[in-house]
């Protein structure tokens, strides 16, 4: 994300809209909505407030226009430039300009104001232009709205110039009709994980389309949208591991696997998880681990894990084998599991073992989310 | 200067680009496309400053990738701060 030069921002808290005039293409109460929607989105990741009042100077003026209107940013007639704001300040600053040679609409037919909407008042709010294309503040218009979220990077935005809202965590909201998935808690005593992984030091708890991360230098871990560092990741993985002498992380998700390294997704992925030498049978994997120490992954499969030696590139013969016949302890099926200081933690459900892979036993038991200092 | 896409389609295209660069990557106005023909050339910067910003592959060169991106509707605050 980006901010204005100089970093203008409200001093207040509470601020006002005005709707000063209306397109023809929408009903009145429709363009009233898209705009209530779209200041919801930022209020709801900040400690704004905002009313609307209908007559007098608002801090932000909301207009359609076409061509030249006043301010020597004319638009330019159907297509290219959509809308303009100008950042916090007195004046014309705050306001949002809407091109209404523009077809607008509620859906995705036309171009849809609530979107463009949302967006501009992120700059009437101080932000600026985002290079990241899964943000709102992406300046180029998404016609597939469906993807469309408020992303870990407006909200990293918006609240590095207000704060977060006094009440909830910062969450990502979606700034659509549908309801957005929950937020886990970090704490909760049934908290599962999908797969967990470590990452240059760093370990990663993964969980539908957000993941932990734990740094052991730091004691509060962060809370991120997979999607904020990985875009085209897919939400609810089965399965991560690092193979640290390749400083690389591949995550799983049924028949695909992904690369990376750092933020960045390797070229050539996904791959099918069918080139790493799994029979047809083979369908997703649950959760998988790399041993530092003989350079083997391990993938575990329902009951079974097979063994992939990293230096040859192949799978080990003799496998899969029954994970409780090697792992005795670890039993039914793993959700998760990842490597740290020699010892193994298993994940199933709430529960985490600690696994001694010299005394081939398990040497604690842990609550799942022992790791976020709950 | 190496323009594929963009020259086939001849001047407005170049418009295009000419407009872009000054309204949303602070071009500056006196700078023509076709001025210079080395890389550190002032235009090659703001091609791949917009390239890098947009996401995009950063070549320098304006390929079909980026010329479609261009063409996309857009916001019209610059990109880039003034």
């Amino acid at each position: 994300f980006s901010t204005f030069p100089g970093m203008p921002r409200w001093r207040k808290t509470h601020l006002t809209y005005r709707i000063v005039d209306y397109t023809l293409d929408l009903p009145r109460d429709a363009v009233d909505s898209a705009i209530e929607k779209a200041v919801k989105v930022w209020e709801k990741v900040t400690p704004l407030t905002f009313s609307r009042i209908y007559e007098g100077e608002a801090d932000i003026m909301i207009t359609f226009a076409v061509r030249d209107h006043g301010d020597f940013y004319p638009f330019d007639g159907p297509g290219m430039v959509l809308a303009h704001a100008y950042p916090p300040g007195p004046g014309i600053n705050g306001d949002a300009h809407f091109d209404d040679d523009e077809q607008w609409t509620k859906d995705t037919s036309g171009t849809n104001l609530f979107y463009v909407a949302a967006h501009e008042l992120g700059h009437s709010l101080g932000l600026q232009h985002s290079a990241n294309a899964e943000a709102l503040m992406y300046p180029v218009y998404n016609t597939d709205l469906a993807q469309v979220r408020l992303s870990q990077d407006d909200v990293n935005g918006i609240q590095s110039l207000y704060g977060p809202p006094p009440t909830s965590p910062a969450d990502p909201v979606v700034p659509t009709e549908s309801v957005p998935p929950e937020t886990p808690d970090m704490c909760d005593p049934t908290l599962s994980f999908d797969a967990v992984s470590t990452l240059r030091g760093e370990i990663l708890f993964f969980k539908d389309r957000h993941f932990w991360r734990k740094s052991l230098r730091t004691l509060e871990p962060g809370f991120y949208l997979l999607s904020s560092f990985w875009p085209s990741l897919p939400s609810g993985i089965d399965a991560a591991y690092e193979v640290t002498s390749k400083d690389t992380v591949f995550i799983f998700k049924q028949n695909q696997f992904w690369a990376i390294r750092g933020n960045e997704v390797q070229a050539g992925y996904p791959r099918g998880i069918h080139t790493l030498g799994f029979p047809p049978t083979v369908r997703k994997i649950d959760a998988a681990l790399f041993d530092k120490e003989k350079k083997k992954s391990y993938f575990f499969v329902e009951d079974k894990y097979w063994r992939f030696d990293e230096k040859k590139q192949s799978m080990d013969p003799g496998f899969p084998r029954q994970i409780v016949e090697d792992f005795p302890g670890i039993e039914p099926k793993v959700d998760a599991v990842f490597e740290s200081f020699g010892f193994f933690y298993f994940f199933n459900g709430s529960s985490q073992l600690e696994f001694d892979p010299n005394a081939k036993k398990v040497t604690h038991v842990l609550k799942s989310n022992s790791w976020l200092n709950c | 200067y190496p323009l594929k896409g963009a020259a086939r389609d001849g001047d407005d295209s170049m418009d295009l680009v000419q407009h872009y660069l000054e309204k949303y990557y602070n071009l500056a106005k006196d700078v023509k496309l076709f001025a210079r023909r080395q890389d550190s050339s002032p235009v090659v910067r703001k091609i791949q400053e917009m390239q890098k910003f947009l996401g995009l592959k950063v070549t320098g060169k304006l390929n079909s990738d980026t010329l479609e991106v261009m063409q996309k509707p857009r916001c019209g605050v610059p990109d880039v701060g003034r």
